[in-house]
């Protein structure tokens, strides 16, 4: 004689989740036990479910985190991708470019230099009275008109010097190597080539020689930016130079902090990469959690199979 | 009816963490894919 009560109807909907001993107890010596069972089955049902409630939120804490990691890294991701070409290809091309002819090196702008448009004689005039007008600037920063590619990394400066000095110098706040000097067609004063004094780490390069209409001028052509600090601009620039020393040092400083923007960029990539995968592969919950779910769908796609 | 509560909110819960779980591998998958795009 069965003496279930029917207190339970879900003994019926579902015998497999309970016990075998409560579905089992049929005599009157049993009752008490199988309410025992029930309230024991019930405590248990309760554990289990606190345990799985409590997994369940850590589940969710890890798939925030991990949510916030690879969107950090997808934002990281497409930031770069949107401003990676002129700025990588600003630094790494210069550097290829080395073994090239000086002479490759830059072309002057607009027809400062020995070009082929000088011969014509009101090519020439234009020019020289543009020559003039940067010159009654003190100074002017200008883009030779190559291509886009060059557009975004050279830099001409035109900038007043006492014929007498020969030293083809341009203080503009960085310290230069000098690698090259050369003698050019249609131009009596030599062309002298520079590196910056942190090269080869930085690409950084500038040729100097006096315009050919107007030897009082010299022109400064810069390639590539510095991805380095430079000394402090000089008194001396300031005060012998102040319009030229100003305008250059701001095209300079413009350039620095290009590269500056790069490095910390790269930096900050990798110290986070590194970081959302040490934090990750440290946590022993995450690779324990992580291993039961990958198991489970091996598991899964096997049943499926 | 408690245990039947019980149960069900067991079931629910389960079912809840294996979704979780199932999506914390895509994400992680996702993750990786991206950090090796970024080496």
């Amino acid at each position: 004689i069965s003496l279930n009560l029917n207190t339970n109807p879900f003994d019926r909907s579902f015998p497999a989740k309970l016990p075998k001993e409560e579905i089992k107890v049929s005599t009157s010596a049993g009752v008490e036990r199988k309410w025992l069972v029930k309230d024991k089955s019930a405590s248990e049902l309760r554990e289990e479910l606190n345990r799985v409630n409590s997994e369940n939120k850590k589940i969710k804490e890890m798939l925030a985190t991990v949510y916030e990691n690879y969107y950090a890294l997808h934002h990281h991701l497409e930031k770069l991708q949107s401003r990676k070409s002129p700025e990588i290809d600003h630094i790494e091309q210069p550097m290829k470019k080395t073994k090239q002819d000086p002479e490759e090196f830059l072309g002057f702008p607009n027809g400062l230099s020995s070009g082929k448009t000088e011969n014509s004689s009101s090519n020439q005039s234009h020019h020289y009275q543009q020559q003039h007008e940067q010159k009654n600037q003190l100074l002017s920063c200008k883009r030779p008109v190559t291509d886009s590619f060059n557009k975004a990394r050279v830099s001409t400066v035109y900038v007043p010097a006492d014929s007498s000095d020969t030293s083809l110098t341009v203080k503009d706040g960085y310290q230069w190597r000098k690698y090259g000097q050369k003698v050019t067609r249609d131009n009596p004063s030599p062309r002298a080539y520079f590196r910056c004094s942190f090269a080869p780490s930085c690409p950084v390069k500038k040729k100097v020689q006096r315009s050919a209409e107007d030897p009082s001028i010299l022109v400064a052509t810069y390639e590539g930016t510095h991805n380095h600090l430079g000394p402090n601009a000089s008194a001396g620039d300031a005060t012998s130079q102040a319009g030229s020393s100003t305008v250059t040092l701001d095209m300079v400083h413009g350039g620095q902090k290009l590269g500056l923007e790069t490095n910390e960029r790269r930096t900050m990539q990798e110290v986070l990469v590194q970081q959302m995968a040490s934090s990750l592969t440290n946590d022993s919950n995450f690779t324990a959690a992580l291993a039961t779910a990958i198991t489970g769908r091996l598991l899964m796609e096997q049943s499926r199979t | 009816s408690t245990t039947s509560a019980l149960v069900e909110e067991l079931k629910r819960v389960n079912a809840e963490n294996k979704k979780l779980s199932e999506m914390l591998t895509l994400m992680c998958e996702n993750y990786n894919v991206l950090r090796k795009q970024l080496m």
